[in-house]
């Protein structure tokens, strides 16, 4: 093989730091190991080249992109669950969610099925208020799947195209909150076939390697059709969704960037690579 | 676990009783991983892997304890000395009332933590009142109220202070502590709203809010499952506000829970606390020890 001469340790430590801060984890030393072999390999000379690989690699490790499209069911009500571990954003990205299927000329309700916490069906009724939207609700401490069933009803009587239904969070350690949201998913599924037709992981931008657990956690337990990253208008890069999106082969499709209904982005593959590497 | 991990690099051991710097070598790169495995910072982490390489070689190790058990526990009293060893409580001032300022990222857990920190000032007997500043999340006084309620603590917000002022937080704040004065408590917690460390405008608040009431604790509230961002929102907190303790929170969870040094080891402010819980009675003394063993699981 022919040897660079003097492989800049300094900038591959560079990279390694910059990748790790992202939170892209343990599989940063691979890759710097592989840019590595890359430069001695004669193949990149310049520092954009290393960039450009690496945004590569990078973009290359999610699938093909299935930008900001929902997946509607063929008839019926299309239902949409929201679910993750607590303050990531749930509710709010059903609002926004809500918001971007009103625009494209959808009808949509709103279920707050988060029966537990002080104030959750307050805060979703609001937002559904702001948006004109019917918001079905149940007691505080009723049963959550009751709420997602009556949505379900709701939605199909009346002929309105998505039932976006918000959980509580909840951790994923919690057996006891799991089995409650598996019920959530069989009640939908036997009122409306095929439901729940996409099933969203919220996850916060923040988050570090735990992210992992949390996902291959609510995937072993029940379907899941796509991420949520939240938070990206902050310093958090998300880097942790890159390998859990691998791992667990389900796509990231969209990434919250703000508190307003409209701070939804479409996932991008080298716009994320990109501004993960800062 | 660390030490199987270390025992399993360290199994080529010689009889002689010392570390070589090979050893060490395969040891500190097992210990990094563990670390960076665990959310604690990249740059804390290269610092404390220094550290113990300097430390490491030479190790005699007896014949009671392999080298991996011997380095483990290293590791563990180096770190239980990181994360701050001295407990730590709440201030209390000489004048009532004495207030405390809860701030944080969104989502942290900080309305929730406010009423878990006045359920526990009231079986201190200290008298706590709570403040809903948090005037943009929709429902976020409502939460607060029914919290307050569920503990038995008063609650001043925005319903209270009425709609004159109804944008100006740092007026409400002042109308909350006055209520509270009259109500003769001692303690006021303040829940704010949730804001990224790089939004000027409402760090900007925050800064104002500081310098009107002049709280004697601004608690920083953390996401215990927080990343390597810990090091940036502590910094950013800090550097505008000058935090005097935190508190980590959703530690019931699985994260271990490595920025909890990241965010000590940046702003130099003890963690007072942890939210194991959404109960109200859901928050713990912060023990070094405990968090130790937890990040080097
Ligand atoms: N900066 C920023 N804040 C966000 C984003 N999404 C949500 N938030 C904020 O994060 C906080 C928590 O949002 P919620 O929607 O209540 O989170 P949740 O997952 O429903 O919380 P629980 O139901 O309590 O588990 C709120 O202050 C939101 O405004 C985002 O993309 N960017
Ligand atoms: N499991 C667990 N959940 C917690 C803990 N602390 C708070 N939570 C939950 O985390 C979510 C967010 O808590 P909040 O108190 O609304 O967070 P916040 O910081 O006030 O949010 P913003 O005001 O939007 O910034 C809620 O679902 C809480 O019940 C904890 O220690 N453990
Ligand atoms: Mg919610
Ligand atoms: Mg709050």
């Amino acid at each position: 093989a022919v040897l660079v001469k003097g492989v800049d340790h300094e900038m591959l430590e560079d990279v390694e730091r910059v990748l790790i801060e992202a939170d892209f984890g343990p599989a940063t030393f691979s890759l710097v190991e592989n840019l590595e072999q890359q430069i001695r390999r004669g193949g990149l000379k310049t520092e954009d080249a290393f960039r450009g690989w690496l945004v590569d690699e990078i973009a290359g490790m999610f699938g093909a992109g299935e930008a900001g499209e929902l997946h509607f069911a063929a008839d019926g009500p299309t239902v949409v669950l929201i679910l993750g571990v607590n303050g990531v954003g749930k509710t709010t990205q059903a609002a926004k969610l809500a918001h971007r299927l009103l625009r494209s000329g959808k009808s949509v309700l709103l279920a707050a099925a988060d029966t537990f916490r002080p104030g959750a069906t307050e805060q979703l009724a609001i937002w559904a208020d702001r948006l004109g939207l019917p918001v079905v609700r149940g007691t505080r401490g009723g049963d959550p799947a009751a709420v997602a069933y009556d949505a379900v009803e709701a939605a199909t009587a009346r002929g309105i195209d998505v039932a976006i239904i918000d959980t509580a969070g909840r951790l994923h350690t919690e057996s006891g909150l799991m089995k409650e949201l598996q019920k959530i998913v069989r009640v939908v599924g036997r009122r409306c076939d095929g439901a729940p037709h996409e099933s969203f992981l919220v996850l916060d931008g923040t988050v570090g390697q735990n992210a992992m657990q949390q996902g291959k956690s609510f995937a072993a337990a029940v379907p899941i059709s796509g991420l949520i990253v939240t938070k990206l208008d902050g310093t958090a890069r998300g880097g942790a969704v890159v390998c859990l999106q691998r791992e667990i082969g389900v796509p990231v499709r969209f990434l919250g960037v703000g508190e307003r209904l409209e701070d939804l982005d479409p996932f991008e593959p080298r716009r994320f690579a990109e501004r993960l590497l800062g | 676990a660390l030490s199987e991990r270390l025992t399993g690099v360290l199994k080529n051991l010689s009889s002689r009783g010392v570390l070589t710097e090979d050893q060490v070598k395969e040891g500190l790169r097992e210990i990094r991983l563990v670390l960076l495995e665990a959310d604690v910072s990249y740059e804390l982490t290269r610092e404390f892997v220094g550290r113990l390489r300097e430390r490491a070689v030479g190790i005699e190790f007896g014949k009671t304890v392999s080298p991996g058990q011997q380095l483990v526990k290293f590791v563990h009293d180096e770190l239980v000395t990181l994360l701050g060893k001295d407990p730590a409580p709440l201030a209390f001032a000489t004048v009532s009332p004495t207030v405390i300022l809860m701030v944080g990222l969104q989502g942290s857990g900080k309305t929730t933590t406010a009423a878990k920190l006045a359920a526990r000032l009231k079986r201190e007997q200290k008298a706590p009142f709570l403040v809903a500043a948090d005037v943009y999340r929709p429902a976020a006084e409502d939460q607060l109220r029914q919290l307050g309620e569920e503990v038995g603590v008063a609650v001043f917000g925005p319903r209270e202070h009425g709609s004159a002022d109804g944008d100006d937080v740092v007026s409400l704040v002042q109308g909350g502590i006055a209520a509270a004065e009259k109500a003769r408590a001692r303690t006021v917690i303040v829940d704010t709203a949730g804001r990224s460390q790089i939004d000027e405008e409402m760090m900007g608040e925050l800064e104002r809010l500081k310098s009107a009431v002049t709280p004697l604790e601004v608690l920083l509230v953390a996401d215990g499952m927080t990343g390597q961002d810990a090091v940036r929102i502590a910094k950013g907190f800090n550097e505008a506000l000058g935090i005097t303790g935190v508190i980590l929170t959703k530690l019931d969870g699985d994260a271990r829970g490595g920025a909890a040094l990241s965010i000590h080891g940046v702003t130099g402010a003890p963690i007072k606390f942890v939210g194991v819980g959404e109960r109200l009675d859901a928050l713990e003394e912060f023990d070094p020890v405990r968090m130790a063993g937890r990040i080097l699981q």
